[in-house]
């Protein structure tokens, strides 16, 4: 089918971390074709192509255009696929194989899990839905 | 591959950012 671009501009210069990823500068406009829920976008401009982090850009339509969902405070179980160590106090540190509720899914990618008392961020991509068997 | 996100996980957005959604 057809590729709907959609323009983003970038809120802080952002250094790549891979040749398979973009830099980005402040106040430039980036078009993205495909939006990966781990919060890695894929930017198609004139002559570059690479992936860019979701949370350096902003809807060029301004903040009130969200497509990100409410959160769910009842939360939604889900099982960690990789052990993560928090960097930032807002972040939470968890072991491989722990089930773990999410509350609040982020076009970040970075979401917001429950853990018994504690709330925190956590990769997306270190998550899978409980009960689904993980792909080979 | 190009086709493949990477496999680390993104940057947090930027600091100021977090403060004022805060």
């Amino acid at each position: 089918g057809p590729i709907i671009l959609q323009t983003y501009r970038v809120i802080a210069d952002y250094n790549k971390g891979s040749k398979y990823q973009l830099n980005l500068k402040e106040g430039e406009q980036v078009d993205i074709v495909e939006k990966s829920t781990n919060g890695w976008w894929f930017c198609q401009c004139e002559s570059r192509r690479g992936w860019v982090p979701a949370s350096y850009l902003e809807p060029l339509e301004g903040p009130d255009e969200t497509e990100e969902q409410e959160p769910n405070y009842a939360g939604e179980l889900f099982v960690t696929t990789k052990a993560y160590t928090a960097e930032q106090d807002d972040e939470l540190t968890l072991q491989e194989g722990e089930t773990i509720e999410v509350i609040h899914k982020l076009l970040e990618g970075w979401w917001v899990i429950r853990k018994g008392e504690q709330t925190g961020h956590y990769p997306s991509m270190f998550l899978r839905k409980s009960g689904e068997i993980r792909a080979a | 591959s190009m086709k493949e996100p990477p496999s680390n996980p993104p940057p947090r957005p930027p600091a100021e950012l977090r403060r004022k959604r805060q």
